[in-house]
């Protein structure tokens, strides 16, 4: 059996520099494990 | 094989003990195992030096399609629902955490109180056995398994990869209206796509601002953009089979799509095409703060049925024809609409069961 999560979450950031240039600023979604890795219920897998 | 080993050969000779054919068919299946077992060993091989498996379809994945899985699938559960001696409850349990790596310190009754394979197999956990991580800004593991795949969603096509060489539709996986699929490859052949935020999203368009993002991305300042991620999990024979909420969130809707039962082994994945739209299924979808989110547990042969908490009339692993395949998913809005049932993170929303 098999089960997958599908969701939207913050992808990236635009930030607007003095210079008028946009850069990317923290708060994107991050995946904490890497396929491969054993899970458990309750185990954080992105942040 | 041959009687004439042994004893006296004049009255052995000519005499087998299996039939010429049986024990050709017997040779036969050892070498395709033996055959089976080095393709296997080769895969994993090429994993450890970092080589992905790559899709291959083949003659066997197109005769599997003929074989009646569901009924075999049905007869494996009716046989793990058969109670067991209470004196041998212990030794079988045992010897299944054995085979399959259950841990069995965590089992929350002793082991005598399960009357059946299939009630040692759905068993809860004790207390405390896994911890939920509070933090409002991370998601959390549904279930226990081992993580397959795992990244964002990008381009028209919102495909992921099953294997190397072979992706399937998110929006069949999940069974989300084709409209909004059209709306959102509709939306970016458009010029004036940049007139888009996020901001002005509601609640159906998660997959047009998706879609459209990398344009969007370019035109905004200081705006929070959404990603949608996906996240595929399998889940051992051995594991923990309930599942739980992974965030806080609404559900909005529940569907059960009735497919096949394909085996979900790393083999079938690597050669079955579409495995896990074609699987028989189950979808929770809704919103959490961060916007969509759904969970699709999907059965296999020997772990058909879904069972769902909000939904206890729902059968999955029905006797039915093969005509069902085809049909439309049942889909059922839960009140009120827009809010739904809230869930919070580490409930437990849903369970496999045997058979």
């Amino acid at each position: 059996s098999t089960v997958v999560v599908v969701f939207e979450a913050p992808a990236w950031k635009w930030k607007a520099r003095e210079d008028g240039t946009f850069s990317s600023a923290s708060g994107d979604f991050g995946f904490c494990v890497r396929p491969g890795d054993k899970v458990r219920a309750g185990e954080t897998i992105g942040r | 094989i041959h009687a004439a080993n042994s004893g006296d050969s004049q009255a052995g000779k000519g005499k087998f003990l299996l039939p010429g054919a049986t024990a050709a068919v017997l040779v036969m299946l050892g070498a395709l195992h033996a055959r089976r077992m080095y393709d296997d060993k080769k895969v994993v091989q090429r994993k450890e030096k970092g080589i992905e498996p790559e899709f291959s379809p083949d003659f066997k994945a197109s005769l599997i399609r003929l074989l009646p899985l569901r009924s075999m699938s049905r007869f494996w559960g009716s046989l793990m629902e058969v109670d067991i001696p209470v004196f041998m409850r212990p030794t079988i349990y045992k010897a299944w955490a054995r085979a399959f790596h259950s841990d069995l310190q965590e089992v929350a009754l002793p082991l005598e109180e399960y009357p059946s394979l299939q009630a040692f197999f759905v068993r809860s956990l004790k207390e405390g056995a896994r911890p939920i991580d509070p933090d409002p800004n991370c998601l959390v593991s549904p279930v226990d398994g081992k993580v397959l795949r795992l990244g964002e969603l990008r381009g028209p096509g919102t495909m992921i990869e099953q294997v190397k060489g072979f992706s399937y539709s998110v929006a069949s996986l999940l069974g989300t209206s084709s409209s909004l699929h059209d709306a959102a490859e509709e939306e970016l052949s458009r010029e004036h796509i940049e007139q888009s935020t996020p901001e002005n999203s509601n609640a159906k368009s998660w997959w047009r601002v998706s879609v459209a993002s990398p344009k969007l991305r370019d035109q905004t300042v200081l705006s929070p953009k959404k990603g949608i991620f996906y996240c595929v999990i399998y889940l051992h024979p051995g594991d923990y089979h309930r599942v739980h909420s992974p965030v806080d969130w609404n559900i909005l809707k529940c569907r059960h799509f009735s497919g096949h039962l394909f085996p979900q082994n790393e083999r079938a994945i690597r050669t079955v095409r579409n495995l896990y739209v074609e699987n028989e299924r189950v979808v929770l979808e809704g919103r959490w703060k961060e916007g969509f989110v759904a969970i699709a547990a999907i059965g296999a042969t020997n772990v058909g049925s879904i069972r769902v908490n909000l939904e206890p009339e729902l059968r999955t692993n029905r006797a039915v024809s093969r005509m069902v395949h085809s049909l439309p998913p049942e889909e059922r809005v839960y009140e009120p609409e827009g809010t739904g049932v809230v869930v919070k993170k580490g409930e437990e929303i849903a369970g496999f069961k045997m058979g």
